[in-house]
């Protein structure tokens, strides 16, 4: 564990908490794409299946459990309790053009051809597209509320320290995760846009995020 | 190849 892992690690659970403090309490799932809820969810579940398998740390177990609950309860709050709240003619992005490519190229591309390995590679992979139908929801309606858009900055913070973590442990440790960097690189590449988005505007203005 | 690490990150 180092300084940039944690704080990445916190980074992410800010953000998690934040959208689904944000629904909860507007009782409101306006401008929020359930796809890419359930998205996350998905990679969460494929991800952490090791909790049955290996012990890492308390502070593992712990953070895993509660990134698999908040995700489940905000797709929950999205697709039951607040379901007619929910844009879902704006949340037109098609998940199967992301899961097809994704499934093929984790049976392609993994460590070691097992179940639990290609379940894992599969959630590294959807885990950098998984937002994408969250952007493409916000460039077609042309706006955000500032609440997601803050919810965005602290998963896009979440991924750029993730990537200071892995030059940190290349440096001390000689760890190099192949798999998760190239993807990391990738998913942190998709929010450079909206983070200069959120400084120029979010940041500087006030309310809502709208697009030029 | 072999495969020999955990993945101990979230």
């Amino acid at each position: 564990m180092n300084i940039f892992r944690l704080l990445g690690d916190m980074c992410h659970l800010v953000a998690i908490i934040i959208l689904f403090l944000k629904i909860w309490r507007s009782k409101s799932c306006a401008g929020i794409s359930g796809k890419s809820q359930v998205l996350f969810a998905l990679v969460f579940t494929t991800r952490y299946l090791d909790l049955f398998t290996s012990f890492i740390s308390v502070y593992n177990t712990v953070m895993k459990v509660v990134f698999l609950v908040l995700a489940y309860a905000t797709v929950y709050l999205i697709y039951l309790r607040f379901r007619s709240t929910y844009n879902s003619e704006s949340d037109s992005f098609r998940v199967e053009f992301l899961l097809v490519p994704v499934a093929g190229l984790s049976f392609l591309e993994n460590y070691a051809f097992a179940p639990l390995e290609i379940l894992w590679t599969f959630s590294i992979y959807l885990e950098s597209v998984a937002i994408l139908p969250q952007l493409f929801m916000i460039t077609k309606t042309g706006e955000a509320e500032s609440i997601t858009t803050h919810y965005l900055f602290f998963l896009g913070l979440y991924r750029a320290l993730y990537l200071a973590n892995w030059v940190w442990r290349y440096h001390t440790e000689g760890f190099f995760d192949q798999i998760a960097v190239v993807s990391g690189v990738v998913q942190t590449i998709f929010y450079c846009d909206f983070f200069y988005l959120y400084f120029t505007k979010v940041l500087r203005g006030s309310g809502k995020m709208t697009l030029p | 190849r072999e495969f020999t690490f955990q993945h101990d990150e979230l």
